[in-house]
């Protein structure tokens, strides 16, 4: 891993086992009253722990975001929502059973870049549409 | 209605898993393997196209932040609708110079069999660095055309298409840089028209005068200023990605 784990990181009992997961880390998780909010997470995945430096010129690193949490509405009003997610709320509250909840999912995504070498010593930037998540709602 | 994903815990990873993680990561950026090129590890490539790429990178890199005021608006044009930008540098260099007749020619072959199939060309751009001309007068105007040659032909002279056409003073030091979009279309479309660039400077006089005596630099120069073709390329479809 790259990145020091913040301090409430070790808390997470289901985190992967320091060597054997990705190389990466993931961002804290404030929980509100028990439940985890939806907001975005971060897993970084470093090319120089992977080795790939020598032929990816840059980035350093990816920066993989994704959407995790709870949606909670109508009763947390704070939360950025859909009229969409807050129908499918009140749809489950009335049927637990056969409407899920609703979904934390990126609301705003970006472009992200790679800089590297081919085999006959070119070099490739690659412009990849819609990688990265911006921000989440429900 | 939709239903949200499953939140999976966390679990630890398997080497194998490990790997094949780490290739769809690979897969998805659109990096070809994990092992480094041969040359990229062992002899440092010329460095004036990587320099070129990595200033590209950081203007992609920065776009949302970005203005782009420092970017001429051709470029910028460029650079938003491309998916794929590539540098080839220039892997056989062919001087018709003092020591022949003239016309005088510098010519410019470049590997290109990496070109991305299913892509189009948006722009195409011939690199080449001028340092001040010694044999001429600063103000003296310089006409240097580059053509694309169609068909080599061994007894007599190759079959020429004209790409760009442009005037610098003599005098003029810093990178010159020539539409090719035409001939990276042909290669893309077709292999076969790979063959070169060929390029001439002109008095106005019509008077044929060596590149290099003009100042310009092929791939003996010093390497943060050899020459390279960078083109642009858009992606015509979504890349299809197979379920792992």
């Amino acid at each position: 891993a790259v990145r020091q784990p913040r301090k409430k990181q070790h808390k997470r009992t289901n985190s992967f086992p320091h060597a054997n997961r990705l190389p990466g880390s993931f961002d804290d998780v404030h929980p509100s009253e028990g439940k985890h909010v939806c907001r975005r997470q971060e897993l970084y995945v470093s090319f120089q722990d992977l080795g790939w430096l020598n032929w990816v010129i840059a980035p350093q690193g990816y920066s993989a975001f994704y959407c995790q949490g709870d949606c909670a509405f109508p009763l947390d009003s704070c939360m950025n929502a859909t009229n969409h997610a807050i129908l499918q709320s009140l749809v489950h509250l009335m049927k637990p059973d056969t409407v899920p909840k609703a979904c934390c999912a990126p609301t705003k995504l970006s472009a992200t870049s790679v800089l590297y070498y081919d085999s006959n010593n070119n070099v490739i930037l690659k412009k990849h549409r819609n990688m990265v998540v911006k921000t989440c709602g429900c | 209605v939709a239903s949200c994903p499953q939140q999976h815990s966390p679990r630890r990873l398997s080497g194998r898993e490990k790997r094949e993680m780490q290739r769809e990561i690979l897969a998805l950026l659109g990096l070809p393997g994990r092992s480094a090129p041969a040359g990229a590890r062992h002899s440092p490539p010329p460095s004036a196209a990587p320099l070129f790429m990595l200033d590209l990178y950081r203007a992609m890199a920065s776009q949302d932040e970005d203005d782009g005021t420092s970017w001429a608006p051709q470029r910028r044009r460029a650079l938003d609708g491309a998916d794929t930008v590539m540098s080839f540098v220039n892997v056989v260099e062919l001087d018709r110079d003092i020591f022949y007749q003239k016309p005088y020619w510098k010519e410019f072959r470049f590997d290109l069999t990496q070109i991305p199939t299913g892509e189009s060309v948006t722009a195409a751009e011939f690199r080449i660095y001028k340092m001040q001309s010694v044999t001429r007068h600063i103000n003296q105007t310089l006409h240097v055309s580059i053509y694309e040659i169609v068909q080599d032909h061994p007894n007599r002279e190759s079959e020429l298409l004209l790409l760009d056409l442009q005037d610098f003073l003599a005098g003029t030091e810093g990178w010159l840089a020539f539409d090719v979009a035409a001939a990276s279309n042909h290669w893309l479309l077709n292999r076969k028209y790979n063959l070169a660039l060929r390029l001439y400077v002109e008095t106005d006089a019509g008077q044929s005068i060596d590149p290099g005596l003009a100042g310009l630099l092929g791939r003996h120069g010093p390497r943060s200023k050899q020459p390279f073709v960078v083109t642009f390329f858009r992606a015509s479809q979504s890349p299809a990605r197979l379920p792992r």
